[in-house]
């Protein structure tokens, strides 16, 4: 038996919304612990991750480990029926063929229920171990979804240099070419304001990376103010978007590389 | 010409 509430459906909506461009179908692990998600895109590029712990949950019970295989965009549409601060609850027996999901208006007079399908999915994963980034960008991740919206009136790629001095985004295209340099701030405290950006640095990193896929991570940027951006040389670069106080959302993306 | 490889190819199957 699995039973979640979250108090808000706009939370669960902004994360089926972050994701469901790139995964159209995903199994979603329940454990003890929590929810993880671990998907490719069709073209096995980008890989999107999703961890939300069990205490970020206003009520949480996984009896034993079950892994449900979703179709997203029948979730998504499931979801528009709630109103954003409706609370929703998802449950599912031991060898459910579907997933229950119910909306209770914030006046406890309005109770909606919907069930959606659950299907096999046979996907490979993949082991991501911990790494050791030569460069992590902390920044708006309103500034990090403009900049990629500007970037992309020119460009299909995007080549992310990290350095000690700051963040430089550039692109080019039969139009021209462009930048954007974001300078690094050493603290970023209430007069920096939120738009600051920081660069933690061991050594300058340069990738190139498709504007498209960054387009679809920038979908996550209601989910949370900053994002992190973690460069290392020959690998791919990591995106993070941390979910309040109850987890994450992650993208890798596999650097471009010029022949 | 530019070359997209797959994330797959960076991370071990489980």
């Amino acid at each position: 038996m699995i039973e979640a509430v979250l108090p808000q459906a706009s939370l669960l909506k902004k994360i089926i919304e972050a994701i469901k461009e790139l995964v159209s179908e995903a199994n979603f692990d329940f454990s003890e612990t929590g929810i993880r998600l671990q998907a490719m895109d069709k073209s096995h590029i980008a890989l999107s991750f999703l961890h939300l712990r069990n205490d970020g949950f206003s009520e949480y019970r996984c009896d034993r480990s079950q892994t449900l295989g979703i179709n997203l965009e029948s979730f998504s549409k499931v979801l528009k029926c709630a109103a954003n601060d409706d609370q929703v609850q998802i449950k599912a027996t031991d060898k459910a063929e579907s997933l229950s999901i119910s909306f209770e208006s914030t006046a406890k007079d309005r109770v909606s229920e919907f069930n959606v399908k659950l299907m096999d999915i046979d996907i490979d994963s993949v082991d991501v171990p911990d790494m050791d980034y030569q460069a992590t960008v902390n920044m708006s991740s309103q500034e990090f979804a403009r900049i990629v919206r500007d970037m992309m009136t020119i460009g299909e790629a995007i080549t992310i240099d990290a350095t000690k001095q700051g963040v430089k985004f550039s692109t080019s295209g039969d139009a021209g070419e462009g930048n954007i340099l974001l300078r690094h701030r050493k603290t970023i405290d209430e007069e920096d304001g939120p738009s600051s950006t920081s660069v933690e640095i061991n050594e300058p990193v340069s990738h190139s990376l498709a504007l498209k896929f960054l387009a679809n991570f920038a979908k996550a940027a209601p989910l949370a103010d900053r994002v992190s951006i973690n460069l290392i040389e020959d690998a791919p670069v990591m995106f993070e978007f941390k979910i309040s106080d109850m987890g994450h959302i992650r993208f890798y993306l596999a650097p471009q590389i010029e022949e | 010409d530019i070359l997209q490889t797959s994330i797959a190819a960076y991370f071990a199957a489980t």
